[in-house]
């Protein structure tokens, strides 16, 4: 799964998100697909965000909007935000994968919570960053 | 006054483990990484708007084999290729989906499509294709998105065990995302 968010300088986040699925998959299984709200969103009032992992878990847990969700309801930070959900909701059931986001402060979050995830980011010094492993 | 920018990507995230790629591979997926995210920030640094990096960058992504999206995606049990993508606009959270479409050139494009020139949020299946006809996008053969690498781990799983086709496992080449 690919996927990108961003901030422009009118101050409008976006998030897009593509993929193919997992390996062999049957019966038209739409798992895996970034629905609204699990795997994609974007709202200038909390923040845009991008998942890739077991999509499956990321629909049974709406990763997507509950990290706008506790944002918007709980005012926390992203960064906050992204770390409870990934590293414990989805995590608690056994979802494995990962989120980056943008804030539209310019917070910029990039968790996961597997050994790596494909990853790319611009810094606040607007230095670009490309990673693959969790200690990169 | 202006908002600061910010952008980030991401390709699939799994099983990677510094010494199962190779050093040349490693550079090759850094190169794809910066070439998707140089696109988005063109357009940012240009006061560009979020939703043009966004769709330039996982564009970008689609081109790359390393990565589960467009060309290089993973093969379903029946050989063939089902691809799904989702867009969405922070500004007025308008949003535009894809799922199991087997023919759009750029996954992520019809999603916009979609956003912005149907009344619906996500088409699936024989829908998206005839949708993106009638808005005059050339359709591709499926095989278009098919790699040695991606039809090798199909057989691999197809003659191992069918069974595990429903339940995504961390074994190396098992993409999942």
């Amino acid at each position: 799964t690919v996927g990108a968010v961003a901030l422009d300088i009118h101050g409008h986040v976006a998030a897009a998100t593509s993929t193919g699925g997992i390996t062999n998959k049957r019966y038209g299984r739409i798992g895996d697909t970034p629905l609204i709200g699990a795997g994609t969103w974007a709202d200038d009032r909390s923040a845009a965000i991008s998942a890739t992992g077991h999509g499956e878990y990321f629909i049974r847990t709406a990763v997507a909007h509950d990290i706008a969700a506790r944002m918007q309801y709980g005012g926390v930070d992203l960064t906050t935000a992204c770390n409870a959900v990934v590293h414990g909701e989805l995590k608690e059931i056994g979802g494995d994968g990962g989120v980056i986001a943008i804030a539209p402060n310019g917070d910029t979050c990039l968790i996961f919570n597997t050994p790596g995830m494909y990853r790319a980011w611009r810094d606040e010094k607007g230095t670009l960053h490309t990673a693959i492993y969790a200690d990169d | 006054m202006s908002s600061p920018i910010a952008l980030a990507i991401h390709g699939g995230a799994g099983v990677l483990k510094p010494g199962r790629l190779s050093e040349e591979d490693e550079n090759d997926i850094h190169a794809w990484l910066h070439r998707a995210i140089s696109a988005g920030h063109r357009i940012l640094e240009a006061d560009g708007d979020s939703l043009d990096a966004v769709e330039a960058c996982v564009i970008q992504l689609e081109e790359c084999p390393w990565f589960n999206a467009g060309y290089g995606a993973v093969f379903t049990q029946d050989g063939t290729h089902e691809l799904d993508a989702a867009i969405m606009r922070g500004r007025d959270r308008n949003a535009g989906a894809i799922a199991g479409a087997r023919h759009a050139r750029q996954p992520i494009h019809a999603a916009r499509q979609v956003m912005e020139y149907s009344d619906h949020v996500m088409l699936g299946g024989s829908g998206v294709d005839a949708f993106l006809a009638s808005r005059g996008l050339q359709p591709v053969d499926n095989d278009f998105f098919d790699t040695p690498l991606r039809r090798q781990q199909w057989e691999e799983h197809r003659h191992s065990n069918g069974a595990m086709a429903l339940e995504p496992t961390h074994a190396e080449g098992h993409k999942f995302g």
